[in-house]
């Protein structure tokens, strides 16, 4: 039975890729299988677990009908997480699928022969910073959305259109079984009362459905993409890695299975 | 004259929004008269400028054709600066303008009228984190681009992407005469030592395209929007309105205007 999870929110900024890179790594860790889906054009999740450029790789044909190729889901430096890469094409994909018949649920049919194999637990996919047609796509193929939010006013704004969006997906009928996975806070910098102000304003309009896990500002956990590598094995005893030990324990056990 | 300077960075959370709203404030107290767009339906640039929710004041209409109401552009907490604000709503401009004729050119007929008038010195307009047709609309209105790039791994990858769009849209016509205004790093860290690789690295690609003001990490440029202000009148002493204020005199000097 293979869960898959959207890691979506249309600020940017807020640690969806470093999310996506770090909570996989800890997962597969914990004996999880889990494959990575790096739907961004950037291709930061690519990067970040050690993969260069990929031309022609990417999820455009199969958001266009094609079977995803078994030579397209790629190994990276964590045993135990494969990926599908992404490329700057991809960006093109958005008009060429808003085009199409069913444009929503491209990715849900393109995923459906890979969650049948169940040789993954987890499938997570990293999302643009947009609520464009990429990201409806996610949401829609997702058993689940985690929310990565940084302790920063700005970043408050965008909670309610999340909120908005994932009910008119389930209310609308494209996704009517979408779950919140829950928020997870990052960034969080205890010498600034900003951080604590964020903190609490979320556990008013969210209560219950935050993580315990608070990830903090690390400076390890930028470090870490620019040598291919996790934060787990860039640093292992990093405050950045503590923290998202922590939180794929916690993640595990919401999904009821630690 | 009046100049149209679009600030854009499909990378998210780089610094789009501090830019647009703590250089305009800036460039106001130099003088100059500015006019802000907020083309991000994120709306960020709206509310630190210190203005609300604004339903149905958005651009959303003039880039489908009717001409921009005067009571569409605001007055903003810092005297001088004036506002076109966005909205939720604006995100669905993006696939009205697609299907629409000569789509990338939306933005710059619904401003031509604006820049006719002399009333501005600066037309600033603040972008989403994507490449998509707003910004695209931004990039075919501007006469130059300035780029804001967090001193941080993953925003060094964009940087490729913009100057290849940039020619594209030079060499394609849409915008022949499109210059780069500048790149200017955002929140460095002068305790890290990932903060210099990146500027370094920028400077190798980039060699005299760079502002000297580089911006530092500040808290008080990000509390400023949790009070609906730039950081200017926040905290007049902090070091986030200094590097603002040498930033604004520089550009001023780059543009042949101090
Ligand atoms: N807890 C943290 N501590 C310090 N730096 C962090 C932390 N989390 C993320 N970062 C850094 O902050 C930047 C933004 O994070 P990241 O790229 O993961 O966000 P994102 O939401 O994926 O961005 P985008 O919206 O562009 O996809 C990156 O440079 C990353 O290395
Ligand atoms: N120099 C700085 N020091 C400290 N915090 C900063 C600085 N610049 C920006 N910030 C904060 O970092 C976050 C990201 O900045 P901002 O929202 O301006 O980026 P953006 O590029 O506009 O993001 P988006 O891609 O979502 O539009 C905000 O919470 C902002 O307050
Ligand atoms: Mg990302
Ligand atoms: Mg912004």
């Amino acid at each position: 039975y293979t869960r898959v999870v959207a890691i979506a929110n249309q600020k940017g900024g807020v640690g969806k890729t470093t999310t996506v890179v770090n909570l996989s790594a800890c997962l597969a860790d914990l004996g999880q299988r889990v494959l990575v889906v790096d739907l961004d054009p950037q291709a930061n999740t690519t990067s970040g677990l050690g993969l260069g450029r990929q031309p022609g790789k990417s999820l455009y044909r199969a958001l266009l009908g094609e079977p995803i190729a078994a030579e397209n889901i790629l190994d990276t430096v964590v045993p135990g997480v494969s990926l599908i890469p992404s490329e700057l094409d991809l960006a093109g994909a958005e008009i060429d699928v808003a085009r199409a018949d069913n444009y929503l649920h491209r990715l849900r049919d393109a995923l459906a022969p890979l969650r049948a194999t169940g040789d993954y637990d987890f499938i997570l996919i990293d999302c643009p910073p947009s609520l464009g047609i990429l990201t409806m796509n996610a949401l829609t193929a997702a058993d689940s959305l985690l929310v990565p939010i940084q302790c920063e006013y700005y970043a408050l704004e965008g909670l309610s259109v999340i909120h908005r969006l994932m009910q008119q997906l389930r209310d609308g009928g494209a996704n009517p079984n979408l779950a919140l996975a829950g928020i997870v806070m990052t960034m969080y910098d205890a010498r600034t009362k900003l951080g604590g102000e964020v903190v609490r304003e979320v556990n008013r309009h969210f209560a219950g459905q935050i993580f315990d896990t608070v990830i903090p500002r690390n400076v390890r956990l930028s470090e870490a993409p620019s040598y291919g590598k996790p934060v787990t094995q860039y640093d292992p005893h990093s405050a950045g890695t503590a923290a998202y030990r922590r939180l794929a324990e916690e993640f595990l056990s919401k999904q009821g299975l630690s």
